[in-house]
């Protein structure tokens, strides 16, 4: 499949493909509708089985100098992500030449768009004597039909376009040290990941990947406007303590609320000292007991997880929005049935929140303070998806939804042992359908190669 | 995010050409052209 971005070959080496698996009858894969920040999600919900499709006609003899390229109507069979297997119009119920094709690339076109270029449709050379009257044929099958829209290869595109450009200035949690943002710049952009790079990094190093509406991304001017610790050249503090914004900036209308915060937030109920559940930002396959360290403005919490070493330094905190659904109140864990990670020093078997809170003089954050809506979000254990890994974001790779807890996900990277899961919201943008990185031109990262015992 | 509407399904006269000749086609298609 020609995806609707170009990218050297060597980049998409070894790519793995789903192919092999998306005909058999167990293989689920999670509808992309179930992910609002995908490409053409918003239009997924008219792509259907029994469509009627233009395609490229590939079982013809030769073609010839007046149409190169031969096109056919097909019919959309089932869809798998952004793949669907079609159906040549014609074939009836005989499958031998069903196919499989993107719906989010150039491949496929709604019925009239061969006519409009001028090519006409040749049927396919299995089935080309099967008819005497193809003209009557097609229109018995078309008529009352249902196909795409007919800008669908404009929306497919747009909706690949990423709303921030090369070379623009913003502030990225540092991945060495993530109690700080860092003044970063916009270096590459593949399906809506930003590669960023660190206004101090080396040349070498190969910066910080996260897509467009990650939390860890946030406008210029964001820290110093809700009192996080910034790492930035002078200048730039400089300019900003002067109100002066550069064409190169990222300005708050490029970022979601979670990115930007509100002011409506000026009294979350949070206070420094409370505790709470969320998930340990360093290992995404715990959800750990945690302490609010500072309430900053704007809706943001500093928390550290309870986990680790205190670090005097403070260097171990994290932000997260008050609104985040990686933060839980005390007993959610246990509510639920998911392991909490215990504080360091205690037994994951024997540790009680009643107990750790008289000991530690601490009180809970009230469980009216957390997001605890539930969206309709469609994922069920067993659904295959491709999922970023966040210990190194800029590896895309199969995945299985093996749990889900309300709106929490945990996805298991397949292939690999349980550590090394992820707990992630429902809504998080480093998840993607069946056949995201082929559109985008991502690489697709598959099971590690296991090596035969000796 | 992008909150997904609720789309309706227009009726469309389709062109349509083969080697024997043009003709068109009523067929539905979503009005994601709004």
């Amino acid at each position: 499949t020609i995806p609707l971005v170009r990218r050297k070959p060597s980049e998409l080496a070894n790519s793995f493909s789903w192919d092999s698996q998306l005909s058999d009858r167990y293989f689920v894969a999670a509808p992309v509708t179930c992910f609002k920040h995908a490409p053409m999600a918003d239009i997924w919900e008219n792509i259907m089985v029994g469509m009627k499709v233009e395609v490229e006609n590939t079982d013809c003899d030769n073609v010839s100098d007046a149409f190169p390229d031969s096109f056919w109507v097909a019919t959309v069979m089932k869809i798998v992500g952004y793949k669907a297997q079609l159906r040549y119009e014609g074939f009836g119920a005989n499958d031998s030449k069903d196919f499989w094709v993107s719906l989010c690339s150039n491949q496929v076109h709604p019925v009239g768009w061969c006519a409009t270029r001028g090519k006409p449709l040749i049927p396919p050379k299995t089935i080309e004597d099967k008819y005497n009257d193809w003209k009557d044929f097609l229109r018995k099958r078309l008529t009352g039909a249902r196909t795409l829209p007919s800008n669908f290869s404009n929306k497919a595109s747009e909706s690949l376009k990423s709303r921030f450009d090369l070379g623009l200035n913003l502030e990225v949690v540092d991945k060495n040290h993530i109690s700080r943002v860092k003044v970063a710049v916009v270096h590459k952009i593949v399906g809506k990941r930003l590669n960023v790079k660190y206004y101090d990094m080396p040349q070498e190093d190969m910066g910080f990947w996260c897509h467009e509406d990650s939390p860890l991304l946030h406008p210029v001017g964001w820290a110093k406007k809700v009192g996080h610790h910034l790492v930035a050249p002078i200048h730039y503090v400089e300019r900003l303590s002067q109100g002066i914004f550069d064409d190169d900036d990222a300005t708050e209308d490029l970022f979601n609320p979670i990115q930007v915060g509100s002011p409506d937030y000026s009294s979350t109920g949070f206070s420094t000292g409370m505790k709470l559940e969320a998930i340990d930002p360093l290992n995404l396959s715990s959800i750990c007991v945690a302490t609010v360290m500072d309430v900053l403005n704007y809706g943001y919490i500093m928390i550290r997880i309870d986990t680790y070493d205190s670090d005097a330094t403070g260097a171990d905190w994290f932000c997260y929005h008050v609104k985040s659904p990686c933060i839980f109140p005390v007993g959610f864990c246990q509510s639920h049935g998911i392991p909490l990670t215990p504080p360091k020093g205690y037994g994951q078997a024997t540790f009680d929140w009643n107990k750790y809170l008289l000991e530690t003089g601490n009180i809970p954050a009230d469980p009216s303070l957390f997001n605890t809506y539930v969206p309709l979000h469609g994922f069920v254990p067993g659904m295959k998806i491709e999922a970023a890994d966040l210990m190194d974001p800029r590896l895309v790779c199969i995945a299985t939804i093996d749990k889900v807890v309300g709106r929490l996900l945990k996805v298991h990277f397949d292939g690999w042992d349980e550590e090394f899961d992820q707990w992630l919201d429902c809504e998080s943008s480093d998840i993607y359908p069946v056949g995201w990185c082929q559109s985008v031109a991502h690489k697709l990262e598959g099971p590690p190669i296991q090596t035969a015992p000796t | 995010h992008v909150e997904a509407k609720p789309r309706k399904w227009e009726q469309k006269q389709v062109q349509i050409k083969t080697m024997e000749g043009e003709f068109s086609v009523t067929m539905w298609a979503s009005g994601a052209s709004d």
